[in-house]
């Protein structure tokens, strides 16, 4: 039974991209088959996991004019139990194109539709509300929220939350929160630890109780196109996520 | 004589607002006369300069209906010289608005061309290589690049440049590069250093001498409703970006 979950924020740099790559491959090596769709068109997911810009074709832009495509999409990574579909520059002119579909908020899920064979399928989103993001949430059972412990990442929650509840309503009723990640958290600094306060005060136990602190060596690994598991995996970063794996995994039983 | 700089950046949480908020700010603080654009859709520049949420009517997605608007937009903030068009998110329906205008690259460009009175006009670009940046880089004299000493933002810099390259090619000829400004720089991080030399390397001196240290006065300030250099003027951050501020307007004199 596939589970599809949108990793989304419109706020940019909170940790989205990170969290895609780092908790699939937390749940790769615990034996789940797990395929990773790069939704956003600077293709970071692909580059942190290794893809080479010319294996990004087809990705998800050319399979919504020809799906026959799909099969082909669906790459190796260097995971035993990982897979992904790629992302490349072309993906900035669906944002566009998809505007004049027919059904524009429905092209992924019917895309999605056809893959089979995963546990959880995660789609990495671009920082924008706009037709990618919501193909992303409209095709999703869930939507995991990476939340940066910072002014700005906490003022643009409620608009995600607005929209979370838009799309609910008009397009996907089954849309549920998977869960609200704190990342970047720096204990150190007061302010990261009034937004945590603030957060779990208003969310409760849609917040996470696994925290992401900030770890130089998750922003290293991309550069060795490595998940920091694989980079590093006594780092403090890599820990966090293998903890936020086994409260995903918690998560689902209790559903 | 006005110039008109686009703050703009795809990648995510770079440091654009916080760029547009201070480097203004400090202008401003040396008698000059500044205008901001909030173009981006979370309306971060109207919440950092302390616009109360209901006074960012009318903002730029107004005024693509009725240029009447402007001279009402244009609104004060608390640093005397620098004034402010907020957003709100309303602008986010204006990026598929924009899709079906006639000359949808122009829309800002004829909005601009109605103010007057300012020495700068910065405009706070969203994450993505939309309309509402394309519009904004169509309309402004220059660009100013906001770049995380990080490796996904490296990473993203050719794709910017191609757009840059594009928009000169078919809109606006006269587009320059302002300068590519390195933010968040943590000197204790060997990453950080890697990417600063690798970009003076390809750069030279399109990269300004000054550079922004990461500090957390600098992220606590917008909670407040204030630059960092109003909340604390003596903070590395501040300083940072008055330096910044003499080494553009020296720039100026150079062209
Ligand atoms: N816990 C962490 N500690 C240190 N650095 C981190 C951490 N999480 C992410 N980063 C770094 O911060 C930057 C932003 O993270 P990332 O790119 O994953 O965010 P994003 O939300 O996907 O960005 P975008 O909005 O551009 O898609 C990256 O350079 C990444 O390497
Ligand atoms: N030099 C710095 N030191 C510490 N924190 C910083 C610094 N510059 C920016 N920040 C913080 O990092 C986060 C991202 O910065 P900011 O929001 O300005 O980036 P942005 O590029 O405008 O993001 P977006 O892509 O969402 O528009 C903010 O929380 C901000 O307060
Ligand atoms: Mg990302
Ligand atoms: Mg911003």
């Amino acid at each position: 039974m596939k589970k599809i979950i949108s990793i989304s924020n419109q706020k940019g740099g909170v940790g989205k991209t990170t969290t895609t790559i780092n908790l699939a491959t937390s749940l790769a090596a615990v034996k789940k088959n797990v395929l990773i769709v790069d939704a956003d068109p600077q293709g970071n997911a692909s580059t942190g996991l290794g893809l080479a810009h010319n294996d990004r074709r087809p990705s998800i832009y050319e399979m919504i004019h020809e799906k026959r495509l799909l099969k082909e999409g669906i790459k190796e990574t260097l995971i035993p139990g990982l897979k992904i579909i790629g992302a490349n520059t072309d993906l900035a002119a669906a944002e566009i194109e998809l505007t004049n579909f027919e059904n524009r908020e429905f092209v992924f899920k019917s895309i999605f539709a056809e893959i089979d064979n995963f546990d959880f399928i995660f789609v990495d989103c671009p920082p924008a509300l706009g037709l990618l993001t919501i193909n992303s949430l409209v095709a999703s059972n869930t939507t995991l929220i990476p939340l940066q412990s910072e002014f700005f990442a906490l003022e643009g929650l409620s608009a995600l939350m607005q929209t979370i509840k838009l799309i609910k309503e008009n397009f996907n009723s089954d849309l549920k929160i998977e869960g609200i990640l704190l990342t970047m958290l720096d204990k150190r600094n007061s302010l990261s630890s009034l937004v945590e306060k603030d957060v779990r005060q208003h969310f409760g136990d849609q917040v996470y109780k696994t925290t992401i602190p900030r770890n130089v060596k998750i922003s290293e690994a991309p550069s060795h196109g490595k998940p920091a598991l694989l980079y590093d995996t006594q780092a403090a970063g890599s820990i966090a996520y293998i903890e936020l794996a086994k409260e995903v995994i918690l998560n689902q039983n209790k559903n």
